[in-house]
């Protein structure tokens, strides 16, 4: 957040969330592991009272006083009935039974939303600058529901409740677990109704990527965000004895290695032990890694705990080798030792010198911070990915954001690292996730919240994912790390958030709670499964109508061909958020060089008055294709100033 | 788990409470004795959704799926940070 607020254009973040007017009262709950109070990012000067209504509280603990909170951080509760229930007490010598923050994600992620502006910030002198949140007048209420044993549903479900009876608008959650029908998913559950509530609810979509069908958190009433990198990274540069050089990746700060070359060894040619290359728990000989550079294969273990273990055994430092599971995708580490991830091409090059060179030799530098690193984004490779195994016909991520590298506050009750081991204590820390991703959404969401206080939840998504973008400004589209070729929108949804262009969108997808209920019937969920979602058994679906998945007003399309081929049609509303205009589409999609047809009726759209409302209708033709092949495009609504666009994602049962 | 009970999350219909109770928590608290004298209630939830958590054997819950005005009992899930 030293350099995202800037990638996202929201220099003039002013322009969208006015400084001192009511409008700056938003409130975004974070369901987290709960917050360190003393970081600047919640210093609250310059707030007004807290915002009328606000009916949250800052809960006592042992090491949290009520005094904790302030005009920014306005709440901040814990949740662990379910969790000691289950695991029984917390062990209070290892987590605090308060709403503090002894993991550093709860603070990392919650500052990322909302953290106010803070000069000087850093990780060991890395991405300095100043740390600031997306929505950095808002107001921040913490609810820990994540403990080291996990984070449990009942506990979730409750501080989702008591979150919105608190008053906050937006929920952000950086958290999921696996897929299931949403009745009985609770995150889905209580985010129906908080959606209901007019509250926004954005969650990661995962880091289980980049595997197809591997998201989490895919309701159609959640918000649910994939992860990219923005224009900055960490360079670690290692030079072989061979003369060949690496460009790896690298927080490590501290005494250097020797400007003169050090031998290098491979941790597999190290261990006695079948997983020796991983550098797992005392799997180094001692005598043969002393004084050296080793390289460990990543994976299994924590990728900076490697690091630990191989200056337990007397190493110099480290080379850490990606392999086929991460490709080329680079996260850089705040490592206890001179150490440098790389990716499995060096990996693989590094690992044939040191195993066929008794004397191989090794450097690494380390460069700091560079920013303007192009190009910027791309999807991270950690980052789940559609389609949407619970329903299929809803595209899935609905976006991307920064979530690689990123720099928020951080606990006090831990070292960089997130390892026992590591005494140092940082204010600051760097560290990837949808988790990342998902936050930053929350803060746009709630800017948007701000700047248009009467739209619905599902009209603030539709302005993020119409107005992202999926390509770089020279034409071509954003690419995907784990491939190396452009994304498609099973990888990032609509795009890349545009928090400038989402403030006007000109037209949106909106998306009633009866919307959301016809496609519940659409689904065949019957009245309990219902009723468990909306709270009422009069939510039934009549028998005389007929549901379509189809007709849900997604700012998507996720459209499902039989073998054979043939037509699926689609319709949409569309409502004029901004002047009065014309609207002409223009739209195509193809799978590989097979076009698929697509005509929408009818072709233009006239608005003479905000809140007007236009439907349309979308007919897909393609031809016959092999089960399980895909095929990708983009509809496109343009007026004189505005650009609606929505991603296809076709797929052939 | 620390014994062969397991947390469950179970649903309510709101509308269905027998007029003999005043209060939904009073009838929740019954709708689990019918089925459980061991098990209390963790949570009670009452406005995203209504229903209750407890500790119980996988035959209380099922049990209590058959218990008036329990529409789903479901198993309490972990989650994971991302």
């Amino acid at each position: 957040t030293t350099r995202t607020p800037e990638f996202l254009g929201l220099d003039g973040t002013d322009a969208l969330l006015p400084q001192s007017s009511t409008g700056s009262d938003v409130i975004i709950g974070v369901l987290d592991t709960g917050v360190w109070p003393e970081r600047p990012s919640y210093d609250d000067t310059g707030f007004g009272p807290v915002p009328a209504g606000w009916k949250g509280e800052c809960e006592k603990g042992n090491d949290f006083k009520s005094s904790a909170c302030n005009k920014k951080l306005i709440g901040a509760r814990f949740f662990l009935t379910g969790y000691e229930a289950a695991k029984g007490p917390v062990d209070t010598s290892k987590e605090s039974r308060s709403p503090r923050d002894n993991d550093g994600h709860g603070t990392h992620t919650s500052s990322t939303a909302a953290g106010g502006a803070v000069q000087g910030a850093d990780l060991l002198g890395y991405a300095a600058g100043t740390a600031k949140g997306m929505a950095p007048r808002a107001r921040v209420a913490t609810y820990k529901v994540c403990w080291v044993g996990g984070c449990f549903s009942s506990d979730i479900l409750k501080a989702m409740e008591v979150a919105v009876t608190d008053g906050v608008d937006v929920l952000s959650l950086s958290l999921g677990g696996g897929t299931a029908d949403y009745y009985r998913d609770s995150i889905a559950v209580g985010a129906f109704s908080a959606m209901e509530k007019g509250i926004f609810v954005s969650c990661s979509a995962g880091n289980a990527g980049p595997g197809a069908a591997t998201l989490s958190n895919g309701a159609p009433w959640i918000t649910t965000v994939g992860a990219g990198t923005i224009d900055r990274d960490f360079p670690a540069y290692v030079t072989l004895g061979n003369g060949k050089n690496y460009t790896g990746v690298s927080l490590y700060s501290g005494k250097p290695l020797p400007t003169t070359p050090v031998p290098l060894i491979y941790a597999g040619n190290a261990s006695n032990s079948s997983m020796g290359q991983l550098c797992m728990s005392g799997s180094l000989i001692p005598e043969k890694v002393a004084g050296k550079i080793v390289l460990c294969d990543r994976g299994t273990n924590a990728r900076v705990q490697k690091g630990f273990i191989v200056k337990d055994a007397g190493g110099a430092g480290m080379i850490l080798a990606n392999t086929a599971a991460n490709g080329e995708e680079l996260v850089a580490d705040a490592h206890i030792l001179p150490g440098s991830g790389v990716g499995e091409k060096a990996g693989n090059a590094i690992r044939d010198y040191a195993m066929s060179d008794p004397k191989a030799t090794a450097t690494i530098v380390f460069a700091g911070t560079k920013v303007g690193i192009q190009p910027s984004p791309v999807v991270a490779a950690f980052s789940s990915r559609g389609p949407n195994t619970v329903t299929p016909s809803v595209l899935k991520p609905d976006i991307i954001a920064p979530g690689v590298n990123i720099l928020a506050a951080w606990s006090g009750s831990v070292g960089p690292s997130g390892i026992a081991g590591d005494s140092r204590r940082v204010g600051f820390n760097i560290i990837s996730g949808t988790s990342m991703s998902c936050p930053h959404v929350s803060g746009l969401a709630a800017l948007l919240r701000a700047a248009h206080p009467e739209w619905s939840p599902a009209a603030i998504r539709s302005a993020l994912m119409t107005t992202a973008y999926n390509e770089y400004p020279n034409g071509n589209g954003i690419l995907d790390v784990a491939t190396g070729r452009p994304a498609t929108p099973l990888d990032v949804g609509a795009g890349h958030v545009d928090p400038g262009k989402a403030v006007d969108p000109g037209l949106v997808y909106d998306i009633t709670t009866a919307d959301y209920v016809d496609f519940l019937c659409a689904l065949n969920y019957g009245p309990m499964q219902i009723a468990t979602l909306t709270k009422r058994s009069s939510d039934g679906c009549a028998a005389n109508r007929t549901y379509a998945e189809s007709a849900l007003n997604y700012p998507s399309f996720a459209v499902t061909f039989p073998a054979g081929g043939g037509t699926v049609k689609h319709t949409r509303t569309v409502t004029n958020v901004g002047q009065p205009g014309t609207y002409k589409v223009a739209a195509s999609a193809a799978a590989g060089s097979t076009p698929v047809a697509v005509s929408v009726e009818p072709s233009t759209l006239s608005f003479s008055k905000a809140g007007e409302k236009q439907s349309y209708t979308v007919s897909f033709t393609a031809p016959a294709k092999p089960s399980g092949t895909n095929g990708f495009g983009r509809l496109v609504w343009s007026s004189d100033h505005h650009l609606v666009a929505s991603p296809i994602a076709a797929t052939w049962n | 788990g620390r014994d062969d009970r397991q947390t469950y999350i179970v649903h309510m219909s709101h509308s269905a409470m027998p007029n003999d109770f005043v209060e939904h928590g009073e009838w929740y608290a019954a709708s689990l004795q019918a089925v459980s004298e061991a098990a209390t209630v963790l949570y009670t939830y009452d406005t995203l959704v209504h229903g209750y958590s407890a500790r119980l054997t996988r035959a209380e819950a099922e049990a209590l799926k058959s218990q008036p005005g329990v529409l789903i009992v479901n198993p309490e899930v972990r989650y994971e940070l991302h």
